[in-house]
């Protein structure tokens, strides 16, 4: 459901904690590789879309979103 | 379904469990009865069986705790991540661990249920991953659903067998009713566990799922209506088409891609966008949800609004935003009912035709947008300006979806 504007900041940092945690999502910490980094959580958040057959787009939509809030296992989705 | 790489399982079938501390959120028999009857989910479809220590180290250690507890992997508060669980190895190997900070409950509302989460963290136990099959157990995201007959779903024992084979003896019959593998001392035999009266309803699993209809199909009706958050959600039977402000498409979804315990079919639906809360109303119960969570306490019977006992069901419910008023519509009558005093209004019913101009038959659905209401019977749908008393036109009840 729609989500406040000013919490998309939030939810980015959300979302970023969500695929290290579940899709083995790790940032650069280097800040050169920023467009690098942005590609590399587009493709971790397709990978997320995918598994819960949400609509594969890279972005983090209020679907996407709100799948990542749901209570659930701690354990990953897919394992490295 | 899915296995942990190189696929670890225990080369043993016997495999041992041990209950290390309780919730205090619940009976200690409750916890160990919700314990067992996950173990004995997994061994009804395999050879393993499961015995219960009481000291020493088992290969299955089952513990509560909160934030940091000793891993790699510390809990996060309420919500969230409410569990996890290592593959089959030594040491930390097996073990479950249960989020202190989560509600733990035997119900299935008011918190999270501990045979169903308990049930899916054993399977990692045992060397299953998640699967991405929604309804499997081993699905990631909690599901609040009926425990009495709960089963694995065929992804589920698919996943387990490959990993230790089918039971020795196929039991003659399914085994429905729950009889826990005999731990190693005896513990006396508890009664199942009761329901209790806010036990969400099972889902109605309808014996073949009729197909969602076209968008445009001219003979399209709707069970219900309501926005949402700025949002308009319509309802048939189990199926949910969503319009957005913030997608341009409509969105096809399910009930129970919402909230998986309520049962398909609504009666009628209303938002009361002050308490961000929208109520569904079947046969003569209802419900109040904010979002995605179902409030404490539901399903409340309707009298608790003021009806009288000989209504058993109502057909379709609209908030008045502006007046601060709901209607409901049974028959050719409706109710006024007053969401600051939380009561009937007197003087009703009254005959809807008398009071919603050009609505001289029953209402299916109701919805108040931009001011104006809009009641739909069959595939058709009236737009009223209730101030007026004016009907302002006709139009099909999907019209809704840019057909």
């Amino acid at each position: 459901f729609p989500v406040v504007p000013e919490k998309e900041k939030e939810d980015k940092q959300f979302a970023k904690k969500y695929l290290e945690s579940f899709y083995n999502f790790k940032e650069e910490k280097n800040s050169f590789f920023k467009s690098e980094n942005l590609n590399h959580m587009a493709d971790k958040i397709r990978e997320m879309q995918s598994f819960f057959g949400l609509e594969v787009t890279g972005e983090l939509n209020h679907k996407t979103m709100d799948m990542m809030k749901k209570p659930r296992c701690g354990i990953p989705d897919i394992h490295s | 379904y899915s296995t942990f790489p190189q696929s670890p399982r225990w080369k043993k079938e016997d495999v041992t469990y041990r209950i290390l501390n309780y919730t205090p959120d619940m009976l200690q028999a409750d916890v160990e009865e919700a314990i067992a009857k996950a173990f004995h989910l997994w061994s009804s479809v395999t050879p393993l069986t499961f015995t219960r220590l009481y000291s020493g180290q088992a290969d299955i250690m089952i513990s509560f705790a909160a934030g940091f507890h000793g891993d790699f992997y510390s809990f996060d508060g309420p919500g969230g991540t409410l569990a996890h669980a290592y593959h089959p190895s030594s040491g930390i190997g097996g073990d479950a661990h249960f989020d202190e900070d989560e509600n733990w409950t035997k119900f299935t509302n008011n918190g999270f249920n501990l045979f169903l989460v308990a049930a899916h963290e054993l399977g990692h136990s045992l060397g299953l991953g998640h699967s991405n099959v929604y309804g499997a157990l081993m699905y990631p995201i909690y599901m609040a659903r009926d425990t009495r007959d709960f089963r694995l779903s065929q992804d589920d024992i698919d996943g387990i067998q490959a990993l230790y084979g089918p039971p020795r003896e196929s039991p003659a019959l399914p085994t429905k009713s729950f009889s826990p593998q005999e731990p190693t001392e005896k513990t006396p035999a508890k009664a199942p566990t009761e329901t209790s009266p806010q036990e969400e309803p099972t889902e109605t699993t309808p014996s073949k799922t009729p197909i969602r209809p076209q968008d445009c199909d001219p003979h399209l009706t709707f069970d219900a209506i309501t926005t949402l958050r700025g949002e308009t959600l319509f309802f048939k039977g189990s199926y949910v088409w969503r319009k957005s402000p913030y997608f341009s498409d409509i969105e096809h979804d399910t009930i129970s891609s919402f909230w998986p315990s309520l049962t398909a079919g609504f009666d009628a639906a209303y938002e009361v966008d002050k308490k961000d809360q929208v109520l569904f109303f079947k046969d003569h119960q209802y419900w109040a949800v904010s979002g995605y969570s179902i409030e404490p306490g539901f399903p409340k019977p309707i009298q608790n609004l003021g009806f009288p006992p000989s209504v058993r069901k109502i057909d379709a419910a609209v908030h008045d935003q502006n007046t601060k008023k709901t209607y409901f519509f049974v028959g050719n009558k409706y109710w006024s009912f007053n969401e600051n005093t939380q009561s009937m209004e007197r003087g009703y019913p009254r005959k809807i035709a008398s009071d919603f101009q050009g609505i001289d038959h029953t209402v299916d659905a109701a919805l108040q947008k931009n001011g104006l209401f809009y009641f739909f019977h069959g595939s058709s749908q009236y737009e009223v300006d209730i101030k007026n008393k004016k009907l302002i036109r006709t139009m099909k009840s999907n019209s809704w979806f840019n057909c």
